[in-house]
């Protein structure tokens, strides 16, 4: 099983920006994406969730540090359109992904990380999980002390 | 930059669970997978995203439709244990993913599929995304329209 993962990765050059309560509807993802889309904004990673109010969502993502100010602005602007509630940020992210063929069918998995990082009082900001790569979200100050607790919980040093 | 998708597949045997307004703390999300884990549930795909009020969190999974039950049951048995506000459950999903060497450098990519099922009225229930692969959530009745819709936005079939 300690061989389904083959890697730690990190990654601490992005930030995360969300905007909240958007209307569920048909096309509202599409606007934000084109809005960012028209500004060059390269995005990484996008969330969007299960909400509790039926008939809204909200919709987070991670860009480079340097696209920060221009997100924000952008999904400002869209803010008032769209009648969203408010645009959070936070730079001060790391992408720690475990990445391993056939994750998915593993869910002693996912139990593992998020207990050694948990043990170690590492808090977990985002999760974001495909059969093939595990990615937690930190603090940029545990990055590297979570990819090694991770690395000799598989036990990949050995 | 249409080579860069190449394919489209259809996942329509999971069903979505929330746990919504957990604790922010460290070791919660290990309990959480532990406890699934206990019950050999197999998680399919896990989500946190930022939740607007600092110090919550919400945990969204999808697992296959024969786990729903035992899903709703292990939440809500840690729902008061850990002061959660609720747990959501929606079996009427379908992942809808895209496949494709270097999605995340595209900006352009994401913005095409969600405006895409936006014109047709189809609304997008989740969304993930990786670097490989961008997954949308959408209602089952809605998912071969989705799939075809974006096999001819990518020219997938010529
Ligand atoms: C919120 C947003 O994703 C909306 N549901 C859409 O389909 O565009
Ligand atoms: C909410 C949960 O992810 C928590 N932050 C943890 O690290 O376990």
């Amino acid at each position: 099983i300690v061989r389904t993962v083959s890697g730690v990765a990190i990654d601490k050059d992005q930030a995360r920006v969300a905007i909240l309560d958007i209307p569920d509807q048909p096309g509202v993802a599409g606007k934000i994406m084109q809005a960012l889309a028209d500004k060059h904004i390269v995005i990484d990673m996008i969330m969007q969730a299960f909400h509790p109010t039926s008939g809204l969502s909200s919709i987070t993502f991670t860009v480079h540090q340097s696209d920060v100010k221009d997100t924000i602005a952008t999904l400002s602007e869209l803010k008032d359109k769209l009648g969203a509630s408010e645009v959070l940020s936070d730079p001060d992210i790391a992408k720690v992904s475990i990445i391993g063929a056939g994750l998915a069918g593993q869910p002693g998995i996912a139990a593992i990380v998020f207990s050694t990082l948990g043990e170690a009082g590492i808090n977990m900001k985002m999760i974001s999980t495909s059969e093939m790569k595990l990615t937690v979200v930190v603090a940029k100050g545990d990055a590297e002390k979570a990819a090694k607790l991770i690395h000799k919980a598989f036990e990949l040093d050995t």
